[in-house]
């Protein structure tokens, strides 16, 4: 096709494009190209924290903490390589990439998925930043909403934890329909 | 949520994503984002799609996948995307996400809802800048 090749992300985030189609073109390997392209584009958004919702300093959990995700496919072999609540390792989308070209796996997670980055060289440092603290600080402040707690003590509509289950007709609510372009997977 | 998708000249096609979820989620909380299928998913005979939104409903119903398959049943990008969202729709009907598929003849299409309007950029050999689209939400 005359349209070919072609890159297309979500979000106004053209600087994550132009990366992405950068290293499709200039790539050396065509076996890996595109491969490069997906990881190239989400690496540029991880550094310039896109809308705060793609790497470090954003989408601070209860805890105060950022964790990553990410997830990367080649659609010629159908195999992945994916992290899950990834901590303190800035480049998801490069470990992600690890675990696709360098294991028989499919996903890596948690405390166990930043040993695995960092025995393969990633450095490891916090993800919070200022203005993650901050977003939590002020959540706290709030009574700790809004959160995604359901049918527990106390209730979590008013109430900080720590939650306890409760009668599952005594407290059920809809979800919160807390999804905005700032805050979305 | 980033999601992208790439498709070289011979048509090898590749999908990912990267995000740092929902603010204030319950620690150990992982979205749709790492799961294929859900956050993105893609086939060389097909194109690919990826996902934004909601994930923890988007991992119930792994709408990339779906919207690869309805590719591959011969709709279009935007219908295949469109089907894809009313099926979250018809079971979650205040849903808030966006979809975006490429087929391998690089055609685009993309659908939204809970949102006002979603943006998605596009870099294509047409062209010699990055176009940034812009959909409404159903």
């Amino acid at each position: 096709s005359a349209t070919l090749p072609i890159v297309a992300n979500t979000w106004p985030w053209p600087q994550a494009t132009d990366a992405g189609w950068k290293a499709l073109i200039s790539s050396s390997d065509p076996n890996t190209a595109v491969l490069d392209a997906i990881q190239a584009g989400c690496t540029r958004c991880e550094e310039d924290q896109c809308d705060g919702t793609v790497g470090f300093g954003g989408s601070p959990d209860e805890n105060g903490e950022t964790t990553l995700d990410a997830l990367i496919m080649d659609g010629t072999t159908l195999n992945m390589g994916a992290v899950g609540a990834l901590r303190r390792v800035k480049n998801a989308i490069g470990v992600a990439r690890l675990v696709l070209d360098n294991t028989e796996h499919s996903m890596l997670v948690g405390e166990l998925a930043t040993e695995f980055a960092v025995q393969n060289g990633f450095k490891e440092e916090s993800l919070a930043t200022n203005h993650s603290t901050s977003m939590w600080e002020n959540w706290k402040s709030k009574q700790c909403q809004p959160n995604y707690h359901i049918n527990c003590i106390p209730d979590p509509s008013t109430s900080c934890g720590p939650y306890h289950p409760a009668s599952l007709q005594s407290n059920s609510k809809n979800k919160t329909g807390n999804i905005r372009p700032d805050n979305h997977d | 949520t980033i999601g992208m998708i790439a498709i070289d000249n011979n048509g090898k096609t590749a999908a990912g994503t990267s995000t740092n979820g929902l603010n204030h989620k319950i620690p150990g909380r992982v979205g749709d984002s790492p799961i294929p299928g859900a956050g993105a998913y893609t086939d060389d005979d097909v194109g690919a799609a990826v996902a934004t939104g909601d994930g923890d409903v988007m991992m119930r119903l792994l709408p990339t996948y779906q919207l690869v398959e309805n590719m591959r049943q011969g709709m279009s990008p935007e219908e295949a995307a469109r089907d894809a969202l009313n099926r979250i729709l018809k079971r979650y009907s205040t849903f808030e996400g966006a979809l975006i598929g490429v087929n391998i003849k690089g055609e685009v299409g993309a659908a939204c809802t809970g949102f006002e309007n979603f943006s998605f950029c596009v870099r294509t050999a047409k062209s010699t800048n990055t176009t940034i689209h812009s959909i409404p939400c159903v």
